[in-house]
């Protein structure tokens, strides 16, 4: 039984990428098959796990076009049990060639069908907006993980991202979860951040995970050697942090 | 004789709307006459600057679609000589509303021909995407100022920015030039920044600003009060940047 859960938020900026590859690297090393999907037209995760956009002739894109198969693009990584189905090029221009085809919302749900029980869990990295993409990811997925960065402009649009969930449930996705709220990029030594932490825990209780994503520069080091955190700097506290934050979501997803 | 600059960069969260709304600020205190043109359906520079999305009627998305003036929506803020021209909640379906209409691309530059001979400055904030919206800016404007925050997926991001602008000019406007590339959020106790700012500067020589925009938690607490950093902190490191910033600007443009 394949969870798929979509890392999203339109909020530019606030630890999707970083939360999908480094979930999905703690989710492999507790023996678990995991599948990161790349929605996002700037390439980030297939980059920050060894893949970058520019080399990948054929990704999602082609998958959601249907000219490729979906094992047909799905690329191994440094960590066994990780496999990345990349960005290519034409993503940038799919929003576009979505748009206008029929059963729009649903490619994807469609595409990840064909694979999802050879891996235990699929995470779907999406692009800081409410578009076709996101709306794809919010239509194939079980659940979605929201990363909140503890600023001020992040909290301002997290009312809008929860009544896109609410109008996906509704209308596209009836079995569609909100997992959780994962605070990142916690500077524990601002009161901003704090602030901000305290609130949104005041405000969703226990719908945000227990585990804080402290700032920790190894992550922003990390992409630049296309490696997750764990195999990077397998001591930090960011990896720590990462391994927690894998633990919970095994416990929410009925594995442990 | 009106400066129009677009502020973008498809990645998100780099620093495109504290720019756009404490650089305005700095131009606004040297005498300038500004206007923010928000053109993120996310509205930050909106809230920014004292208007949280929720309260505007009618915005630059009724601008685009020929309903509203220009004159018709713009609003004073706490600073005078700063104007803005708010998002409205129409500005989140603009995208697809305007990808099937006659000359698509030039509906930004037309409204502001209208009311630009008013302002010394107009500073357009684009969404985290490189879609019509950006395009709009980048067609609307004589120059693009690009902020950069200095880490490895943001500079990943760049060539594609630059070829962006390249198509642009060549199909669109051919008066678009790169103004500059501005270094935020730049923490100079880690490698990381350090070493970015270094190629970026190796790369990029004068097209960078002199003046790095410091991670300085000042410039995340001013929006939670609407303000530009300038009235929120005045004598904090962020508001002497952005100062700095305003200075580098009025050089570029041949005001000083
Ligand atoms: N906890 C952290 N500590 C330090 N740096 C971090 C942390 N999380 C993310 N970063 C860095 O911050 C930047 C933004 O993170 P990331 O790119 O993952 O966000 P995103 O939401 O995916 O962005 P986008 O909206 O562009 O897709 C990146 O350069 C990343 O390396
Ligand atoms: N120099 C800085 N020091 C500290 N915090 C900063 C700095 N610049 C921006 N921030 C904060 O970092 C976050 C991202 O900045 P901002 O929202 O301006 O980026 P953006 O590029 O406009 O994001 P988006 O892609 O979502 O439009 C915000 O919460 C902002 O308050
Ligand atoms: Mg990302
Ligand atoms: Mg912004």
């Amino acid at each position: 039984m394949s969870r798929i859960y979509a890392i999203s938020n339109q909020k530019g900026g606030v630890g999707k990428t970083t939360t999908a590859v480094n979930l999905a690297s703690g989710l492999a090393l507790q023996d678990q098959r995991v599948l990161v999907v790349d929605l996002d037209p700037q390439g980030n995760a297939s980059s920050g796990l060894g893949h970058h956009k520019a080399t990948v002739d054929a990704g999602i894109a082609e998958v959601l076009l249907g000219f490729e198969e979906p094992l047909d693009v799905i690329l191994p990584t440094e960590i066994d049990g990780l496999h990345l189905a990349p960005a290519s090029g034409r993503l940038v221009g799919l929003e576009v060639e979505l748009v206008d085809t029929e059963r729009r919302e649903y490619h994807l749900q469609t595409a990840l069908a064909k694979v999802a029980d050879a891996y235990d869990f699929v995470l779907l990295d999406c692009p800081p907006a409410l578009n076709m993409l996101t709306v794809n990811a919010l239509t194939a997925a079980a659940g979605v993980i929201i990363p909140l960065q503890a600023e001020y402009y992040a909290m301002e649009g997290l009312s809008e991202l929860l009544r896109t969930i609410a109008a996906v449930r509704k209308s596209l996705n009836p079995d569609l979860e909100r997992t959780g709220i994962v605070l990142t990029m916690v500077d524990p030594r601002t009161n901003l951040a704090s602030d901000v932490a305290t609130q949104t825990r005041q405000v969703f209780g226990g719908e945000v995970f227990d585990v804080t994503i402290p700032r920790n520069v190894r992550l922003g080091e990390a992409p630049s050697f296309g490696q997750p955190i764990h195999t990077y700097a397998p001591g930090s506290r960011g990896a720590q942090a990462y391994h927690e934050l894998a633990d919970e979501v095994l416990i929410r997803a009925g594995v442990r």
